[in-house]
Order: C-alpha cells, then sequence, then structure tokens
C-alpha cells in the first residue's frame, strides 16, 4: 500500500 | 490530489506543447537537445512500465501516455523531420548522457525501497530525471540569443518541478504518514539546477532582452 501511494504521482 | 499536484502536471504538460508548437511553426530545432529528449523518454518509459499492470486513474493513465508519446514525437522530429532535421546542431549538442545514465543506474540499484525490475527501474527514472535537463542548459549556454520559445520551454519545466515542491509540503501537512524519501531529495536537487537558470531568464526578462547565459 505504501509502495502504491508513492506512485501516484507523475 | 492538490492544487499544486495539479498545476505542477498542467505547467509540464503547457511546456511539452510549447517544444512542439516551436519545432513545428518555425521547422526548427535550434537550441534545443536532443540529448535531454532521449533522456526524458528514457525517464519516462522506465517510470511508466506500471501502465502495464496498476491503473490508479484515467486522469494519471493519459498524462503517462503523453509524456510518452509528446517526448517520442520530439525526438522524431529532430532526428527524422526532413526539414527539423538539419537544424539540429549536433556538434553543440555534446553532453555524455552515459555520465548521467551510468551514476543514476548504479544509486537506483543501490537506494531504493524493493530490489525488484520494475522498482528499480522506476527509482532509476526517479535519479535521471533530477539530472535530465543538464545537457539542455549547457546547450542553451551554448547558445547566444535562446530564442524565446526554447527558454519558455525550459522555464515551463522548472516551473513544473517549483509546483511540485509545494504539491510535497502541502501532503506533508495534510496527510499523515506521508513520505517520500527518495522522490524528495532527488526533486529537491532537480529544482535547484534550475535557480541559476530561472534568475537570468527573470532578469532578461525584466530587461526585455534576449535570454542569453554567461559562460
Amino acid at each position: 500500500q505504501d509502495l502504491h501511494d508513492e506512485h501516484d504521482e507523475l | 490530489m492538490n492544487i499544486f499536484r495539479f498545476a505542477g502536471d498542467m505547467t509540464h504538460l503547457l511546456s511539452i506543447i510549447v517544444l512542439l508548437l516551436k519545432i513545428n511553426a518555425t521547422k526548427s530545432c535550434a537550441g534545443v537537445s536532443l540529448k535531454t529528449q532521449e533522456l526524458y523518454l528514457l525517464v519516462f518509459v522506465t517510470r511508466y512500465l506500471d501502465l502495464l499492470y496498476s491503473y490508479i486513474s484515467l486522469y494519471n493513465t493519459f498524462m503517462k501516455l503523453f509524456f510518452i508519446c509528446s517526448s517520442g514525437c520530439v525526438i522524431w522530429y529532430i532526428r527524422e523531420h526532413k526539414t527539423v532535421s538539419q537544424t539540429y546542431d549536433s556538434a553543440q549538442d555534446t553532453f555524455r548522457v552515459l555520465f548521467l545514465a551510468c551514476p543514476c543506474m548504479i544509486l537506483a540499484l543501490t537506494v531504493n525501497h524493493d530490489f525488484t525490475v520494475t522498482e528499480v527501474l522506476w527509482t532509476f527514472s526517479i535519479y535521471l530525471e533530477a539530472v535530465a535537463i543538464l545537457p539542455q542548459l549547457v546547450l542553451l549556454q551554448r547558445t547566444k540569443n535562446v530564442d524565446t520559445l526554447t527558454g519558455n520551454y525550459v522555464f515551463l519545466l522548472g516551473g513544473y518541478r517549483a509546483l511540485y515542491l509545494l504539491n510535497w509540503i502541502y501532503r506533508i501537512l495534510t496527510e499523515p504518514g506521508y513520505r517520500q524519501w527518495i522522490v524528495w531529495i532527488s526533486g529537491t536537487i532537480q529544482t535547484a539546477i534550475y535557480c541559476d537558470f530561472f534568475y537570468y531568464y527573470i532578469k532578461s526578462w525584466r530587461n526585455n532582452e534576449r535570454l542569453s547565459l554567461p559562460s
């Protein structure tokens, strides 16, 4: 989940 | 998504539109660094591999595809277009990109969140984006009287990074537990690289002069 959140930016 | 992030993305989008407009309208890529564009394509392809297996939003998917396609389009213009390619000055655009890409790959293999192929490539793209503008800045420095649109392109690219800094500050203040050190440190370095350019850009704009960077 943490990792996924980090990749929400472009 | 907050207003700073959205404004940052729109500035990034606009910078690319300005660049494509300049190339298409003037049929010239004078002052544009092919090396920087190739680095950006590498950045986008390695970062957006998640297009193949993860979905965040239609917005994200559209922007990712736009960034990949537009940088591919700029490269095509410079390398392949009949008239535009003749205006490319490879003798000036001599930055050794391997000196940027190799250290970034070594760093990505060493400092990352997860030692998997996609995560290392994603981290590599974050490091590489931080320095990918350098060949363009060196080329501008060698070009006396930078044309307005090329100057605007670089200014908008730097503006997008500055807005991302504000986005992170906003997120730190509003999202408990939010942190992403790799992105923050690389992004801060990336923005700092533009400081010198910003100074001369604003100075030339205030004095109503053509931009030229001191060498």
